[in-house]
């Protein structure tokens, strides 16, 4: 059954790419058939799995804007890594935003892009830009689950209030099988008391302390340096911390499923 | 002559918070006349101020919304620093981008809402969110110059491109006197070698370099802690990496003026 995991926080730089990335290659090399799909119009996913756009290239913005004559089959390419697929962003979903706002069911747009090829996978994973806007609802009312990275930082604790508000909306609204499998705690730097405070808050919170999984992506160098040369850290270095850690998000995942 | 500075960046969690905050807390210290401006709807540099927002309390959001019968000087502020203003901001300032899409001017509603008190400060710093749309585009519509914080991370280099495209369509077509008076290297790591890679990449890239100011702002605990207990780091902690980074790059930014 395929599990559709969407990774969400408006806050920016909290990890939602870095998330998606290596939670995809580690479910990859678990065997699994894995489909990342990008719809931030940064495209730092795309990259982040050493994928080019070439000019003509038809990319997630053609799939929701003509999703007619443009079907997930036309947008889907493969990486580097057998059993690790990707639908590329770009820039022009920037636009999107503004394109759709008056057309009818546009929070509806990827889902009917993806439906069609939605079983041919185990995981689904979606990459969401910093906001709550419609690219986001429209990955919200698309996944069935919602994995929510937290740096251990004061701003991206304070944005959890209102992620949640906009999850439930789409829940209420739009998509009722949405649940929040999870919050996992993010380049959490064991040498700050900034880190430690907020992990603590996190555990006291009566809203977050049961959603909050035991895996901690700790802050590791060689994650920035993954990213440098468009590679999961897991494929890059698969000694180092950022692996360990997302190894143990992925079994942590594959063990246990949504808590609401 | 009032120095109207918009910080912006399209990739999240790069510092813009943080470097409006500290930028405004040093101009203070150094005796000038500062109004910070928050035009993001996760209201962060409001918390960073120390601001709390009481139920009724007009804010950027009614400013530009509502601009007739809301003016700058109801929306204004003090902080806890004497010289140190605030146009706080708020959650619902998310909707504004889908409520004034179909208005005309949409792109100076906040121009129009602070030309009357312009004058009053010698600088007037405004903090952006991570998207390029219309809150950003309200903000370059009003401002002067551009301060561009860089995280020597891959990702935050790649979305420069992006942010020059549109700060050009911006100059061209509705604003003519903005200008990017530099790019300021943040969040660097001396002990990794991604950070190193990074700033050198900013310094050998003929479209930047003679835009990165020599300020580089370091990792450092305290700014963290800072924005934990809702303070400027200069006035938490002066004698920390943070407070000499951010007190160098205000003398920069004092002596140098625009280079575009
Ligand atoms: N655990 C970590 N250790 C070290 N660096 C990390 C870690 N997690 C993420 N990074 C780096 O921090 C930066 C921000 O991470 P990332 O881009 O994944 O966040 P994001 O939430 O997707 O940001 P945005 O909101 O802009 O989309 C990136 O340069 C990334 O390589
Ligand atoms: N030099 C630094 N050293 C340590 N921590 C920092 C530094 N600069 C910023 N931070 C912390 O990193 C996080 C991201 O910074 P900040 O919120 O200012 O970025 P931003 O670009 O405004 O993010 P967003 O795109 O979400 O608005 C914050 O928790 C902040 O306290
Ligand atoms: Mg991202
Ligand atoms: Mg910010």
């Amino acid at each position: 059954k395929t599990r559709i995991i969407a990774v969400a926080n408006e806050k920016g730089g909290v990890g939602k790419t870095v998330t998606v990335v290596n939670l995809g290659a580690a479910f990859c090399r678990e065997g699994k058939a894995v489909l990342v799909v990008d719809m931030d119009p940064q495209f730092n996913a795309t990259r982040g799995l050493g994928v080019d756009i070439e000019a003509g290239m038809p990319t997630v913005y053609d799939l929701i804007k003509e999703n007619e004559s443009i079907t997930a089959t036309d947008v889907i390419v493969p990486t580097k890594w057998k059993g690790l697929d990707l639908v590329p962003s770009h820039v022009d979903l920037a636009g999107a935003e503004v394109e759709l706002i008056d057309e009818a069911g546009r929070e509806n747009r990827l889902k009917e892009g993806l439906e069609s090829i939605s079983g041919e996978y185990d995981f689904i994973l979606l990459d969401t830009p910093p906001s709550l806007s419609l690219l986001t609802v429209n990955v919200l009312a698309y996944a069935k689950e919602v994995l929510i990275p937290c740096q251990t930082h004061p701003y991206a604790y304070a944005a959890l209030d209102g992620l949640f508000d906009t999850i439930f909306a789409v829940k209420e609204n739009i998509n009722p099988d949405l649940s929040i499998t999870g919050i996992v705690a993010t380049l959490f730097d064991s040498r700050t008391r900034v880190s430690h405070n907020i992990l603590e808050k996190l555990k006291n919170d009566e809203r977050y302390t049961d959603l909050l999984l035991d895996t901690v992506i700790r802050v590791n160098t060689t994650i920035a340096e993954s990213a440098d040369v468009s590679k999961p850290v897991i494929f890059y270095r698969k000694s180092s911390y950022g692996s360990t850690d997302y190894t143990s998000l992925a079994n942590e995942l594959l063990t246990h499923r949504n808590k609401i």
